[in-house]
């Protein structure tokens, strides 16, 4: 039974879509059969796989919504071996259209029931905003990573975050864990990249990854080229970052 | 009667809010009555301006759910004699209240009624998703900046942001037009940078502002002391660059 996790942060840019791609393709290469979630309407994750949101014929609004079988939405075949469930600007408004329906906070959960043996692991995407689709992915995840860029308007909002994991915990999935904090973005010769990063090994030190990813412009440039990094250079930093993420991803929690 | 201008991006991490407190700051600085206006739940640009939400007696979801007074909310006496209109963490579920309520797209507008003609401008600071909030952003403005970060992932978000914004128009409110694109954290040496600047100006040139951002962590670092750059460094390149656009912004909107 796979290890479902979800990639989630509230503030906006931290690498969550990033990560995302770049870890399910890095596990997919060590041998972890991988399957990742895209459930932000802006179908980054989507894009950085090379399909294009108005191309398909199903995304998960459908399977989500009007239950459509997830095996039509699926695509398969991509880089690195990942499987994906798009997702579609069509899901902007899937707030109002999940509450309308019964159970509307385990929706995904019950999507992903009928492909889950299917895989090692699953990683989710979520959009930077604390709402019925990222509160589904929570609902559908054992395991939390959290992107977090050194920087001071993110390390604010942690608390925020930490407060909303302890609600979803305790009212809709006591299963829920927090398998890390992962340091993005990271520019060794700023004094805020630093000073913030202190912060985090004083606070949160159980929680961190040790694996940091560096800023890096290889990592931004290949979503252009629909590959993740670690297919499109993988011996640029980032990749290798990434890389090196998946085994101690694979080591400590699968 | 103020111009009313909204920062909105859905793309998270885009400078929305290093746009708004630093734009709001230069303005009031150059002489324009100045209020700023966070709709953000993360309520970074109350960070911004070295205001704890906590410690506030009332917040912005006092005054369009509960009706609380707006002068109660506001908080006055900031650095550059900016006026706020602050946020806290308990709008995170403002979507579902504000649908509970009449005319639900139109509160802000009719909250800022009594203290609009105080000021030559309102800035609006959005959360990185098309909610409720941020429609109702859209619903009490005349004019937009778009902060735009030139990378793949904004860039491919734009077509969308343009759609709701023409939706909004039509639907809610007709006087709304785009006063902008800012190009932020622009980095010159970079290749994916100086790519996708290309693509804005041969596709939106009309609508970029001339003034461009660059990366310049002096901008990263001026919220951790509570004030906008423009204050905490005027000689920095990034507060420099926010005084050009205030320049820039008065001479072609205001
Ligand atoms: N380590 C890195 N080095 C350089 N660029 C990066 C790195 N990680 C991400 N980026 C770039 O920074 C931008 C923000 O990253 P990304 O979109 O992954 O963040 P996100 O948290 O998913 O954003 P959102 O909140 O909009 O979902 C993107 O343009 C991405 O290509
Ligand atoms: N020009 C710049 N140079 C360097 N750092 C910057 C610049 N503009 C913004 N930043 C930093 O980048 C991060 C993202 O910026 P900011 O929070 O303003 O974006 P946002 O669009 O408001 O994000 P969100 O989508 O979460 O609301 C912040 O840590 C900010 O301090
Ligand atoms: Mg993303
Ligand atoms: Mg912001």
């Amino acid at each position: 039974t796979p290890r479902v996790v979800c990639i989630i942060n509230q503030k906006g840019g931290v690498g969550k879509t990033t990560t995302a791609v770049n870890l399910a393709a890095a596990l997919s290469q060590l041998g972890s059969r991988t399957l990742l979630v895209d459930l932000d309407p802006q179908a980054n994750a989507t894009l950085g796989f090379g399909v294009q949101p108005s191309s398909l014929r199903a995304s998960l609004y459908d399977s989500l919504v009007e239950d459509a079988s997830i095996i039509e939405v699926r695509v398969t075949g991509l880089a690195a071996g990942v499987d994906l469930l798009p997702a579609h600007g069509d899901m902007t408004g899937m707030d109002v259209a999940l509450q309308a329906l019964e159970s509307p906070q385990t929706r995904l959960k019950s999507t992903l029931a009928d492909i889950r043996a299917d895989y090692d692991v699953i990683l989710i995407d979520c959009p930077p905003t604390l709402n019925q689709l990222s509160i589904n992915g929570l609902g559908a995840a054992s395991g939390i990573i959290i992107p977090m860029q050194c920087e001071y308007y993110a390390l604010e909002g942690l608390s925020a975050l930490l407060d909303t994991i302890d609600t979803v915990r305790d009212a809709v999935n006591p299963a829920l864990e927090i398998d890390g904090i992962l340091r993005t973005m990271y520019d060794p010769r700023s004094n805020l990249t630093r000073d913030v990063s202190r912060q985090l090994v004083r606070y949160f030190d159980r929680l961190l990854f040790r694996t940091v990813i560096p800023r890096n412009v290889r990592l931004a440039e290949a979503p252009s080229h629909g590959e993740p990094a670690t297919v499109y250079d993988a011996k640029s930093r980032g990749a290798i970052a990434y890389q090196a993420l998946a085994v101690e991803y694979r080591r400590r929690c699968l």
